[in-house]
């Protein structure tokens, strides 16, 4: 129940952010606003709407893929992973639309806190399993081509190694020297 | 393996392969994945090498690659099922290109929009003499709308398609410098075709914009045609590879048979046929958004994958303390997790908008174009967004890296690069939001009127009856 409330505050945002700009831009036009001028003058509240809407989609398509049907046809430990990755994305991004949210939605010092409260004990129960979940992204080395992303995890022993790797590494002393610094060092400026 | 990675392995809680089996749809298609990777990468050079190359070698270097893996895919498509695109173009436009190719794909263009473009915009005639050419790249092309003057903001194009009945040909001309197509992928010096976005007039009225498919270079000598002022736009933050262009057009005539005709027509005599639905010429950009937000969720993916990794390796303390793992403390946990989840959330929502596409390109086909609005903005606010955070999530994953992550070894810049162009092109981000916003205001007078609204909106009337927020639990 919880989740789906998160998801309908997102929603509940989205929704009255779309009747305000409507209501804008329709006094707008009533003001004698042309309809590009009443358009441009509600920019700001159309492109939060519209994000509001996005973020309502993806939140919903979250919750839907974890508490639906499908959920049967998972190992009730990959369930609660995918749980823990729900509650986590949901907090988050309630969190971050905070502002556009307690506008509509009307939240106590305290219940913003719980929220506080979930998001840091949903952080610890990622944490857990947070490289096999990375691993589960099954993007093996040569994807990533990254020094310190290796399934191995010998991060230093490559950083090394790459920097070995540096065209500037292959002669002891670069060109620059004589032809610029050294003649620089000894020109007692 | 590192004995830190090795006990975060062994304290997980449940199957990673379950879990890439469902992230990848099933276990077949992780399978295939799998399989295609490990073809992909059989003897590739090593990517560090490209960090030193000049600009030009780049180039060169992706073409080489981009060539070689098209004819590996080709070949495992033919072996697995002949004429199917499980694997090509699929996946070589999308995720394993990509993160193949770091300095992006030449012809990621020409797979994900020419030859869509020829195919769904084309008439069946069309697509025989020139889509099947297309897609056995015997001819390249790419798809050029964006005018340096004019991006999203399609009606501003200046590019003019004039009918001329007498020869029964199209004139094309920019007749400024902000006509000059411009960013095209693989328009520069790689395509010798190009479906140019322009104004079409006929006697001097304009008909909207229109496509039209224009023979940039000669076949045979790759030499520029008369007319056609064309190169490379020069680097950019990222993507040096994609060998991104710009086009000029003086007056250059084609047939009037290489506009695409399957919706809207010219005619012989002069005559226009409009389209049934104004929007059908934005399909393609429907699927390539979607394409978009795949693609970003898979380098947030690569991006979120090293910063995890390198955060359970990395230990760090105050001094004459044990030294803890970075991931242990709650500011880098808060940093790095949230888009673990956040990869999830994209991935799923991408593969929603994906199944949409498919159905409603199968209406599209049966007449019905009802949910045509709907998946246009449903595909740009979620290319929007997921461009947009995805981009700011792997400068995040660079940052929590710490100075390392700066390293060009570590390949978060290269990620960078490729997910922040995503913000810009296919529309840019807030221009999108504002055609989405644009959407919502009808539906939002379709709440008003008690009208049934489309089914990824119906919410909106829902909510509107509430008369305060339930109860908070």
């Amino acid at each position: 129940g919880s989740w789906q409330q998160l998801v309908e505050a997102l929603q509940y945002a989205a929704t009255n952010k779309t009747r305000l700009a409507h209501q804008h831009y329709t006094t707008r036009l009533g003001a004698g606003r042309t309809q590009p001028q009443a358009l441009n003058e509600t920019g700001i509240e159309l492109t939060q709407a519209a994000e509001l809407h996005g973020r309502a989609f993806v939140t919903y398509t979250f919750l839907q893929e974890v508490t639906g049907k499908a959920a049967a046809k998972r190992s009730a430990n990959l369930n609660r992973v995918l749980e823990q990755l729900l509650e986590l994305y949901l907090v988050h991004t309630v969190q971050r639309h905070m502002a556009d949210i307690l506008r509509f939605v009307p939240l106590s010092e305290q219940q913003i806190d719980d929220l506080q409260t979930r998001l840091e004990l949903v952080l610890k129960q990622v944490r857990l399993n947070a490289v096999a979940i990375v691993d589960g992204f099954d993007l093996e080395d040569r994807e990533l081509s990254s020094v310190l992303g290796s399934y191995d995890g010998n991060v230093y022993e490559r950083i090394l190694a790459s920097a070995k790797k540096s065209p500037m590494n292959k002669r002891p002393v670069p060109v620059a020297f004589e032809r610029y610094l050294k003649p620089f060092m000894r020109a007692k400026l | 393996v590192n004995p830190d990675l090795v006990k975060e392995r062994q304290n997980a809680t449940f199957d990673v392969d379950e879990f890439a089996s469902w992230f990848y749809g099933d276990t077949a298609l992780m399978g295939m994945k799998r399989l295609i990777t490990e073809e992909l990468y059989r003897g590739l050079d090593d990517p560090l090498d490209l960090e030193y190359m000049s600009y030009e070698d780049v180039y060169t270097a992706g073409v080489k690659q981009a060539v070689e893996s098209t004819v590996r895919m080709r070949n495992m498509q033919e072996k697995i099922n002949p004429g199917g695109t499980e694997i090509y173009p699929t996946l070589l436009s999308g995720l394993v290109g990509n993160a193949m190719m770091p300095a992006g794909n030449p012809m990621a263009v020409h797979l994900l929009m020419f030859t869509k473009a020829l195919k769904g915009q084309g008439t069946s005639e069309q697509y025989e003499r020139w889509g099947k050419r297309a897609d056995n790249f015997e001819i390249i092309g790419t798809y050029a709308q964006t005018e340096l003057g004019h991006g999203t903001y399609l009606r501003g194009l200046q590019t003019r398609a004039d009918y001329d009945r007498r020869t029964d040909e199209f004139v094309l001309h920019t007749p400024h410098i902000s006509a000059y197509k411009w960013w095209p992928g693989g328009l520069g010096h790689t395509v010798n075709y190009c479906i140019v976005v322009a104004q079409l007039y006929i006697d001097g009225e304009s008909k909207g914009i229109h496509l039209f498919l224009v023979q940039v270079r000669d076949e045979e000598t790759h030499r520029p045609l008369p007319g056609i002022d064309i190169g490379d736009i020069g680097k950019k933050i990222g993507m040096p590879g994609v060998n991104n262009g710009y086009l000029g057009l003086n007056k250059v005539r084609i047939p009037r048979i290489q506009m695409l005709m399957r919706n809207a027509q010219v005619l012989e005599d002069g005559s226009y046929v409009k389209s049934p639905v104004s929007q059908l010429n934005y399909f393609p950009m429907v699927y390539v958004r979607a394409a978009v937000a795949f693609g970003n969720t898979f380098f947030l993916a690569q991006a979120v994958t090293i910063a995890t990794r390198y955060s359970a390796v990395r230990r760090q303390s105050p001094i004459n303390e044990p030294e803890p793992q970075v991931l242990d403390h709650i500011t880098q946990q808060m940093k790095v997790l949230p888009e673990i989840a956040s990869v999830v959330a994209y991935r799923l929502a991408a593969g929603q908008v994906w199944s949409l596409y498919h159905r409603t390109a199968k209406d599209v086909n049966a007449g019905d174009y009802s949910r045509l609005p709907e998946l246009h903005a449903l595909s740009c606010t979620l290319k929007a967004a997921c461009s947009y955070d995805s981009t700011y999530a792997i400068e995040r994953m660079r940052q929590s890296c710490g100075g390392h992550g700066y390293l060009a070894a570590a390949n978060l810049g290269n990620i960078f690069g490729l997910a922040s162009a995503a913000c810009t092109y296919e529309g840019e981000n807030s221009v999108l939001y504002l055609q989405v916003g644009k959407i919502l205001l009808k539906a939002w007078g379709d709440v008003l009127a008690k009208r049934q609204l489309m089914p990824t909106m119906s919410y909106l009337g829902e909510l509107a009856a509430w008369k305060q927020f339930p109860q908070w639990t």
